[in-house]
């Protein structure tokens, strides 16, 4: 199973949105994917027409129990496609995390024993705590959506040096799978200056495909739906669609 | 002292873009106005040309000391608005005051002896955590910014619940001043949606006055200055200017 935390510490850069559209993507072209949120708010959830304020079994009760993941699955509106939400409860477990040994490794303990799916895609909050941490050490990849904004830049770069200390004081390797602009808007100059910034720094690991800005995208989220459901023919369908065959290599099934 | 925090739980809907500018329209006004950042990610000062990462004097440092937050201040690009900044060192800050008594109470006590300011506008991370809690007690009023889109709406619930949860927990009661709209385009349809459930829910505290959508206002940060000295003419500056006057009845003096 291919493990991925989607992270970038800059808040509203698109990674819950970019969690289930690739994640969508994948399971369209007939992988098993499995989603986990570990941001409290649990919009990964919400977002997928789960209400994940009544939930009981979350993935905040798995990190409690140390295990027990596959209990917790809930569908998707995607065939192929379960997820392990979150919600408030999550901010509680944290809260107790920070007394115990080896806390940031709980939520690679519990995916561990997991089989029966083949991509894993871990959405993050807009932090850099235990909850973003537990994440990079249970991935071994991780995309970085970045708005082309200059405080998202910061962000960027912020969790590259997060990412770097994990590996040096954890001896935890987690490579850089890709880094996707989002919220693109080829008229906007800054958006020139960004993007040649993030070529510069990242070079073939920034993605060729951007996600335009597309308000079929945000409204997708209200209906509780991927945007391959919500809107298929829009163009934040067709971005995400080019998005995931280029950071993945595959294309809807049939 | 008037003292505002600028919450909201959701990323990105430009929690920091507010406080820098409506601050920076307070002292275009005559008024004496303090930041202060309670995000470790630094974004206030870094939006305000200060070199955060390599500062000593900061709120951390503050929180630590329990006090001396005059010794910890620095200009800005807008005479009449001092900041008290925010570097990484502000999560270890945080991790540390988990096991301590009255915990959400620390940044009260350490505003509590300051004077020769009359607005301080505290600037918050998108978390509900022990941070946004400190800056929540210590203000008496809240300015919540908000963009039209589905999951922040969410967070502005969220957030309502914790201020309700204060109150009840701490005694502390901290009133809604406003609710901002940011990223403001009326072209796009989810936004009536958005902007009626808001209007419903919290009447006449939802301002009339928009933040539209405005490239200058990202490019502002870049150049770390406030929309008023980086685009004076801007669409940015405009609405900025207008939701200063209608939230706090000042307009630029001379
Ligand atoms: N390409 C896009 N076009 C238009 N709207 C978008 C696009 N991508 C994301 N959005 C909207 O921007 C907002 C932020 O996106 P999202 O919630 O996915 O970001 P996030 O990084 O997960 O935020 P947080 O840090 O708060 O978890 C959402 O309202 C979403 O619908
Ligand atoms: N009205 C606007 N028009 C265009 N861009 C905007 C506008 N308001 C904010 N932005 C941009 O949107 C991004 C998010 O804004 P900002 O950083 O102020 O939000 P925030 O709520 O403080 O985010 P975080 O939760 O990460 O602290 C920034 O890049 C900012 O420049
Ligand atoms: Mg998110
Ligand atoms: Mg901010």
């Amino acid at each position: 199973m291919r493990t991925i935390a989607v992270c970038n510490q800059k808040g509203g850069v698109g990674k819950t949105t970019t969690t289930i559209n690739l994640g969508t993507a994948l399971a369209r072209a007939g992988k098993r994917v499995l989603l986990i949120d570990m941001d409290p708010q649990g919009q990964l959830g919400i977002g997928l027409g789960i209400d994940v304020a009544n939930l009981t079994s979350t993935v905040g009760q798995v990190l409690e129990r140390r295990g027990g993941l596959l209990d917790a699955l809930h569908s998707t509106p995607q065939e192929g496609m379960q997820i392990c939400p979150s919600n408030a409860q999550l901010a509680q477990v944290e809260k107790g995390l920070h007394q115990r040994r080896a806390r940031e490794l709980l939520l690679q303990k519990c995916i561990g024993g997991v089989s029966g799916f083949e991509f894993c895609l871990i959405d993050t909050p807009p932090s850099v705590g235990l909850l973003t941490e537990n994440a990079l050490c249970a991935a071994r990849e991780i995309i970085i959506p970045t708005t082309p904004s200059y405080y998202a830049l910061e962000g960027t770069f912020g969790l590259l040096e997060m990412t770097a200390s994990i590996g040096e004081e954890l001896g935890h390797a987690v490579e850089i799978l890709a880094v996707l602009l989002t919220q693109y808007d080829p008229r906007t100059r800054i958006t020139r200056e960004i993007e040649n910034q993030l070529q510069e720094f990242f070079d073939s690991k920034l993605t060729k495909s951007r996600i335009r800005i597309n308000t079929k995208l945000n409204e997708a989220q209200m209906h509780h739906l991927p945007i391959f459901q919500y809107a298929p023919r829009s163009r934040g369908a067709f971005d995400y669609q080019a998005a995931a065959e280029e950071i993945f290599g595959v294309r809807p099934s049939d």
